[in-house]
């Protein structure tokens, strides 16, 4: 699955 | 979660923390400036709509709902709880933070938004979503600039007060580092070079406070700016 990059972060 | 994002994390609630304390405790809110905590809640705000539309994690989720309650609960001590709000020197706190910030910060993400066809072929919401996403690192970056112009204006400087805004500054460091790890050990990895420019451009702003806060910290004496 594609990552979402730093949009997972805080 | 790798451990550099771990400790950015813990960093920042730390930092929050601390002020809390300091506003709890000491019952004063001088040398606070209001204006950088409201731009924390309207980035927080702006940033974390996707509470709604997309789950990560528990832990994902309840950090971002404490960051908008702590913030909430900052901006509410300073401006209405008594006797806090008495202690607030408003005459102090005059970063202009609508034109020099909120403003430019709004024109950048919209620019940038556009140019980069982030978003193309997604629905308006998304769109917006997106944009207030951008906005929101935007003004992350810059959201300190009114509590660092008003420390300069004091220049004693109170060790909560340093604690605070070291923890915050060391966020977005640790950040970077999370970044860095990230690119070489998650494959498909999606990069946002906008988060990264922000990041470093927030971390680069605290620069000249570490240094001042080490120095401060090596003597084991008063923290105090220069002039």
């Amino acid at each position: 699955k594609e990552s979402s990059g730093s949009k997972d972060e805080l | 979660m790798n451990v550099f994002r771990l400790c950015g994390d813990m960093s920042h609630v730390f930092s929050i923390v601390v002020l809390l304390l300091r506003l709890r405790v000491a019952k004063n809110a001088s040398g606070i400036s209001l204006r950088t905590h409201e731009l924390f809640l309207l980035v927080f705000l702006t940033r974390y709509t996707d509470l709604f539309t997309t789950y990560y994690s528990l832990y994902n989720s309840c950090m971002k709902i404490a960051y908008i309650l702590s913030t909430a609960s900052i901006v509410y001590m300073i401006r209405l709880s008594d006797p806090i709000c008495t202690t607030y020197d408003k005459a102090q706190d005059t970063f202009r933070h609508w034109a020099f910030a909120v403003g430019p910060c709004a024109v950048l993400a919209t620019l940038t938004h556009f140019i980069s066809g982030e978003g193309s072929g997604y629905s308006l919401f998304v769109n917006i979503q997106e944009l207030l996403w951008t906005f929101s690192i935007y003004l992350e970056s810059i959201a300190i600039l009114p509590q660092l112009i008003l420390l300069q204006r004091y220049r004693e400087v109170e060790n909560l007060t340093g604690n605070y805004i070291f923890f915050m500054g060391s966020y977005r460091a640790l950040y970077i580092l999370n970044w860095i790890y990230r690119t070489y050990y998650e494959p498909g990895y999606r990069h946002h070079y906008v988060a990264y420019f922000c990041g470093v451009l927030q971390t680069l702003l605290y620069a000249d406070f570490f240094y001042y806060y080490m120095q401060s910290k090596r003597r084991g004496g008063r923290f105090s700016l220069p002039t």
